[in-house]
Formats: structure tokens, sequence, C-alpha cells
């Protein structure tokens, strides 16, 4: 399923 | 990007900010533990490896190499800048800082979501982030008089976790499929010590007693 992924965060 | 994240990113540079303005201007460490920048700089280092492979925007690589710069020039100015170096306080930071680093990098080789070089090192800069604060608290306990910089530094350091959780919480509802495992616990758990830590700062400051 497609989601925002944690990996955009600092 | 949400309010809560845009906050918490701003408080967490707001931290460092205050951080580098007591180094640079009163040119003194007092009551900063080497041993947390130190954590802090692997943390940054094995988290943002994929400043290299994955671009998000300008904004998350220009933060990137900010928390990376910052955070290897606090440990260099505590290290080997002599006036900074001399307001260490080396006897009361003893905390064994690597018997951090190994628990947490086994613990990123069985519980990951990848087993991939970044991804481990990637989820074992989580669960360190999480403990980093350990020997900074410990230090701060055993120092009488902290300073009102040094204060700052850690509670901006604790609101920049406490907005993080509203952002993953805001982004769960927002967000098809946002479940992350791994960085809510870990999250959680930094959040949770430095709630403790300031159950007893409060206590202390009402009391007027140390901190036990």
């Amino acid at each position: 399923p497609r989601g925002g992924s944690a990996k955009d965060e600092l | 990007m949400n309010i809560f994240r845009l906050a918490g990113d701003m408080t967490h540079l707001a931290s460092v900010l205050v951080l580098l303005l007591k180094i640079h201007t009163i040119k003194s460490c007092a009551g900063v533990s080497l041993r947390t920048q130190e954590l802090y700089a692997i943390v940054f280092a094995t988290r943002y490896l994929d400043i290299f492979t994955s671009f998000v925007s300008v904004y998350n690589t220009f933060m990137k190499l900010v928390f990376l710069g910052s955070s290897f020039s606090i440990v260099w100015y505590m290290r080997y800048h002599k006036a900074v170096h001399r307001t260490y306080d080396r006897e009361q930071d003893t905390f064994r800082h690597w018997f951090l680093v190994l628990p947490c990098l086994v613990l990123a080789l069985l519980i990951h979501e990848k087993f991939t070089f970044l991804e481990v090192l990637w989820t074992f800069s989580l669960y360190l982030e999480a403990v980093a604060i350990l020997p900074q608290l410990v230090l701060l306990q055993r120092t009488r008089n902290i300073d009102n910089l040094t204060g700052q530094y850690i509670f901006l350091l604790g609101g920049y976790r406490g907005l993080y959780i509203l952002n993953w919480i805001y982004r769960y509802f927002t967000e098809p499929h946002f479940v992350h495992w791994i960085t809510w616990i870990a999250g959680l758990v930094q959040t949770l010590l430095y709630a403790d830590f300031f159950y007893y700062y409060f206590l202390r400051f009402i009391g007027g007693r140390g901190v036990e």
C-alpha cells in the first residue's frame, strides 16, 4: 500500500 | 509538511542554536555532555547517509546539512577548542556511552523493516537518538547550578520530541497507511525519557531541593 514515509522526516 | 512537523524542526533547530550560542559567545560548554553530543553526531551521520541517494526537498537536504554540521562542530569545539574545552565537566560526564551504541546496533540488526545497509543504519540512528540524551540527563543531575542556556537547550529538545509525536498523530489521520511502528516506539521512548526528567526537574523547581 502507498503511504507517507517516515524517511521524509529529520 | 504539517504545522507540528515544522514547529518540531524549528524547535530542534533552536535548541542547536542555543547550544552553539553558548559555545561561540560565552566560550563555555559547562553542563553540556560531550558523550551526548558525540552520540548525536553518530545519529545524524548514520541517519543522513541517504543524503546522496534520495532527494526529498531542498528544505530536507538543507536541514540535514545543518544538523550534521552543527553536531560535528559542537563535538569539535568541546574536544579541541582550548577555551571551550577548559569549561568541560570531564569528571562528571562519565556515562559509558558505548554501552548505548552496541545494544542499539544489535537491536537494529534484529528489528528493522528491510535488511539493507542503509535501512539498518537508519533504524540504528532511531534507536540511538532515543537514548542519546541519557548522558546529558545524568550530567545535569550531578551539576548543582545549571545555567539558563543549558536548561533552555534541554527544554527545547524535549519540545521537539513532543511536537514530532503530534506530527505522527496528524499524519496517521491525514495520510493513507502512515504506520511506522519502529519510528513511533523509538520516538515515544525518547519523549518519555524527557517527560520523566521534566517531572523531576519540576519537583526540584517547586520544592527547591536537588534532584535525587
